[in-house]
């Protein structure tokens, strides 16, 4: 059974894509099989991965709406380890095209039970939003993992994160929970990058991993060559970061 | 008659909702009348603003979805020449709650007519995708102002946003246009930034605005302390870039 993690937060940049698609990297890198899932219409983590979006067949979107079979969406990379379900603009009108299908907050879920024990891991992109697209997601999640910036607005969010969650779990997913909360971009060197971090720790205690994601260009530069970091500059302090935290994920779920 | 500017971009983070902000504190101070409108349901622009989002009564939210007076949710503020029409979570259901109405995406159009004979600006923030609700600030507005980061994701959502700008055009409001992009964060020691900031330039001509708005910490310091950047700290980079920004804006609207 894999264990399938939605990267979630509504607060716009906050590192979503660059942690699903770096912790995907490091996972594979120890030997896990990961399926990548992009759900977000921007598509970031499909071009972050090298695709061209322009020439997909199939994409999350003809899961989601036409009812295509997980397997014709599935893309084997050339990583070893990583399969992904890549994305591209039309999943934009999902959410309105769904309005009124029949448990439509489900879709993904019953997906992703038929390929689910092909993995180790499953990791999913959201957009920053808790919409039709997100519900998918924790729908299918046996866990959250929360990026935040440390950033006074970041801390804005969170009741409505939690409270997003807690509806999910009443109401679609009793297993879901936060796996985890990871602190990005995170600069040592600033007050209110420390004082944020000190709330959040404050707010969720132990759920927080003890890996901070430094601020590093490094990570900004990956997507631009379609590389993750580990191939990009696994020595870099981004590189080093993600990979402490494909540890520590591996960890709480063992 | 105001002059109507939606500030957009679904890429998350960019600085959107500090540019508002910013923005609107400047155009203030040079004796313009602005009314600002927070579309966004994370209302960061109303907690940045010093607002407490629990205490409101009448939000955006009933101007959309309850078909309040925009009257009874024009806040005037402690500041001089600015009025503020907060929002608080309930925004988020409206999505939803409006997928059958009437002419919903014209609904802060018809709001927005009684009202903008009494002022020079009216500044929309918009959350970070191309929903209804951002589609009625664009059906609402004269022009689009959109905030760039100098960074590889940036460029990826340019053509949806463009096309979705052209798609409103068509449909709900012909005299919608760009009005202008504004680079955000901007840190010229880094390459990557200097070639996005060169492929936005290539893109968008003589519509990026000359004034580009460094990277500042004071600037992401001065929410959490409820202040604009002219109160926080007007002699920071920061605060010189969105001085010069609110210059420029007047120039191309007079
Ligand atoms: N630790 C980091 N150091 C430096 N830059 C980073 C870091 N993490 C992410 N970035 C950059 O910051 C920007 C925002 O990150 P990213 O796109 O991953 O956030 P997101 O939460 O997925 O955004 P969205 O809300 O639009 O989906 C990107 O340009 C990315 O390359
Ligand atoms: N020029 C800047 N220098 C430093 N920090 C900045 C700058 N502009 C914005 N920030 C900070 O970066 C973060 C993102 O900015 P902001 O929230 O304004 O973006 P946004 O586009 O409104 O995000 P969202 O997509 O979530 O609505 C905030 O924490 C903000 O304080
Ligand atoms: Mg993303
Ligand atoms: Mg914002």
């Amino acid at each position: 059974m894999a264990y399938i993690i939605s990267v979630v937060n509504q607060k716009g940049g906050v590192g979503k894509t660059t942690t699903t698609i770096n912790l995907a990297a490091y996972l594979a890198q120890r030997g896990k099989k990961v399926l990548l899932v992009d759900l977000d219409p921007q598509g970031n983590a499909t071009s972050g991965y090298g695709y061209d979006k322009s020439s997909l067949q199939t994409t999350v979107y003809d899961l989601l709406v036409n009812e295509a079979d997980i397997n014709d969406v599935i893309q084997t990379t050339k990583r070893k380890n990583i399969d992904m379900c890549p994305t591209n603009i039309d999943l934009a009108g999902a959410e309105v095209e769904l309005v009124s299908a029949i448990s439509r907050e489900t879709i993904l879920k019953r997906a992703l039970e038929q390929v689910e024990s092909k993995y180790h891991y499953v990791l999913i992109d959201c957009p920053p939003s808790l919409g039709l697209l997100t519900l998918n997601a924790l729908a299918a999640s046996s866990g959250v993992l929360v990026p935040i910036q440390g950033e006074y607005y970041a801390l804005e969010g969170l009741t409505q994160l939690v409270d997003t969650i807690n509806l999910v779990k009443k109401h679609l997913n009793p297993k879901i929970g936060i796996f985890g909360v990871v602190i990005t971009m995170f600069d040592g060197r600033t007050q209110l990058t420390r004082q944020v971090t000190q709330e959040v720790q404050n707010y969720f205690g132990d759920k927080v991993f003890k890996t901070f994601i430094p601020r590093n260009i490094r990570l900004a530069e990956a997507p631009s060559h379609g590389k993750t970091i580990a191939e990009y500059d696994s020595k870099s302090k981004g590189g080093k970061a993600y990979n402490a935290l494909a540890l520590e994920v591996i960890k709480r779920t063992t």
